[in-house]
């Protein structure tokens, strides 16, 4: 019986595979699900519960490297996860429901939800009934392989608590799902911070600012103080940047000082200049100039398609990467610094030998929140040596760059979504 | 079509539909107890379907079937109850009281709270030694 018993649960695990962590995980990245046809609940319309569902798996992915795509035409058996709903003995199940009250949805590893439709279960925020979204959230979270957790506020607890505000996957059940399948990876086109200037009621202005990181035609608020990017996030760029390239741009630099305020974007052999109070791109701005405008005339000197740029307030420079060069652009002189274009490992050293990230780099951001200038590629990042650093360590070469780290270590779940699942 | 009043069925009636078995007395306590492996891991890993041949899943309800026919000793029915008292958050007493009912019929998830462990060798024999272990220690903490 033993043997039997070895084979029937190897067989059945072909689907899916311990991962190092013991736990059963999903070896796939991209993985398909399907509301099956007869197990349509009576309570809701078709179109929304497959739009919670849409939903609890965007949920899923906003903090895991997993995608979810709903495939109505595949054969069953090729899709992952398949959801229905059913009262009592239900789709060839024989953990029968037992109607109103206690159970009311389980999940097998296969990747086969049942909601109990005896349940009253109800939309988001609809305040009454059981909030199906949240009853959906946890039984994937069992299907991509976590147990129960009894922590106050893990959507993997067992029982149903109402619906509070604002229900989200919190931080221990992010880690806990990056446990099983790692954190989020990949590169950015562009991080800025973006300064705006607001009035307190009493009238005084206070200048605030939001942290982006752009990727392709996706954005990503990212919120310091909670080490996460914004609830919902990512968004499509057209709907935040209006009249920016939608599938991306090069560099966003913010030319900040006491004569001049000026945010551009960047992409290709062009620049635009955006207009703040109207949240949109200048079709002409304030001097005339009119949009978008090559950077050879408005940065003349630099050579584009650049790979990105960052504004340095301490010399009113703009610093453009190209490849292994590094221009310096003088804000007031309107020309090139004194003996740029220069190597990159010239302008910025490597602190640790062999530790840099030799040209082409992704991204160059000045963040206000470290203070710090960062050079990013791929999946790392580079500080460079600060003021405060060189003065504890003056040895430090100006502009070092420090050993590099990984960006996911430093900002937290900055995550894809499907395509399909990037307009919720 | 269940009855209902409000656009948004927040009225919805079940006038029809059957109810779960509210927990009130020790047998459907140690019922709830098993079902959800506080008594004795479930083995939550395959898909059960109707009819299928799954002589796996036999052993195990002989056993459950045993354990709840002669009725599950009651140092063993307390441990488990103690145990769910813990995970809930409940004071742990080791009697069913109200508290404990409650949160026993409170909606929830039909996933067990405490599987089988796929890596160690299955064999009842082996589960029934574990959960008499088990026992073995509570009573130390007891005494």
């Amino acid at each position: 019986r033993k043997r039997h018993l070895a084979t029937l649960v190897s067989k059945n695990r072909r689907r899916r595979d311990l991962s190092e962590t013991g736990y059963m995980a999903f070896s796939k990245r991209v993985l398909k699900w399907r509301l099956i046809g007869e197990g349509y609940s009576s309570q809701l319309s078709v179109e929304d519960q497959r739009y919670i569902f849409r939903l609890a798996f965007r949920m899923w992915s906003e903090v895991s490297p997993l995608e979810f795509v709903e495939d109505t035409r595949s054969p069953l058996e090729d899709v992952d996860i398949r959801l229905g709903f059913g009262t009592g003995r239900h789709l060839g199940c024989n953990q029968r429901f037992d109607g109103t009250g206690q159970e009311f949805a389980h999940a097998w590893f296969l990747g086969d939800i049942h909601f109990d439709d005896d349940e009253h279960f109800t939309g988001p925020n609809a305040g009454s009934g059981i909030s199906l979204l949240k009853v959906a959230v946890h039984e994937i979270g069992h299907v991509l392989g976590l147990p129960h957790i009894y922590r106050p506020g893990s959507v993997m607890q067992p029982s149903y608590l109402p619906q509070e505000s604002g229900f989200e996957v919190d931080w221990m059940d992010r880690k806990a799902i990056q446990h099983l399948y790692g954190g989020c990876k990949g590169r950015f086109n562009t991080v800025f911070d973006w300064i705006r200037k607001e009035r307190t009621p009493y009238g005084e202005v206070v200048i605030r600012f939001n942290t982006y990181f752009l990727r392709d035609g996706w954005y990503w608020l990212y919120e310091n103080r909670k080490n996460r990017t914004r609830f919902g996030d990512p968004v499509a760029l057209q709907i935040g940047w209006r009249g920016i390239p939608m599938d991306g741009v090069d560099a966003c630099v913010h030319v900040w000082s006491r004569k001049r305020d000026a945010v551009y974007f960047f992409k290709g052999t062009q620049f635009w200049r955006y207009d703040n109070a109207n949240d949109q791109v200048f079709r002409q701005d304030p001097e005339g100039h009119r949009y978008p405008r090559l950077i050879s005339e408005g940065f003349p000197g630099v050579v584009s398609p650049i790979d990105t740029a960052f504004y340095d307030r301490r010399q009113s420079h703009i610093y453009f990467f190209k490849n292994t060069l590094v221009y310096a652009f003088d804000v007031e002189a309107n020309s090139l610094a004194r003996g740029f274009p220069k190597n990159i490992r010239d302008v910025f050293p490597a602190v640790e030998s062999g530790d840099h990230p030799d040209g082409n780099i992704d991204a160059a951001y000045f963040s206000y929140t470290h203070n710090a200038i960062f050079l990013l590629k791929g999946t790392r990042f580079w500080q460079v040596v600060g003021s405060h650093e060189r003065w504890r360590r003056p040895f430090l070469p100006r502009n070092g760059l420090l050993p590099h780290k990984e960006v996911d270590q430093h900002w937290f779940d900055i995550c894809n979504v499907h395509p399909t699942a990037l307009r919720l | 079509e269940k009855l209902f009043h409000n656009r948004d069925h927040s009225d919805v009636q079940n006038v029809n539909s059957h109810r779960a078995e509210v927990i009130t007395d020790k047998y459907s306590a140690e019922l709830f107890l098993s079902r959800y492996g506080f008594i004795m891991p479930v083995n939550w890993e395959e898909v059960q379907f109707e009819g299928s041949d799954a002589s796996f899943n036999d052993d195990f309800l002989d056993n459950f079937q045993d354990l709840i026919q002669e009725g599950t000793s009651s140092q063993e029915f307390i441990s488990a109850l103690e145990e769910f008292q813990r995970v809930s958050g409940l004071p742990v007493t080791g009697l069913l009281d109200e508290a404990t009912k409650l949160a026993m019929n409170k909606p929830r998830c039909g996933v067990p709270d405490k599987e089988i462990d796929l890596n160690a060798p299955v064999t009842p024999e082996n589960i029934m030694v574990s959960i008499s272990t088990d026992i073995h220690q509570s009573q130390a903490v007891r005494r």
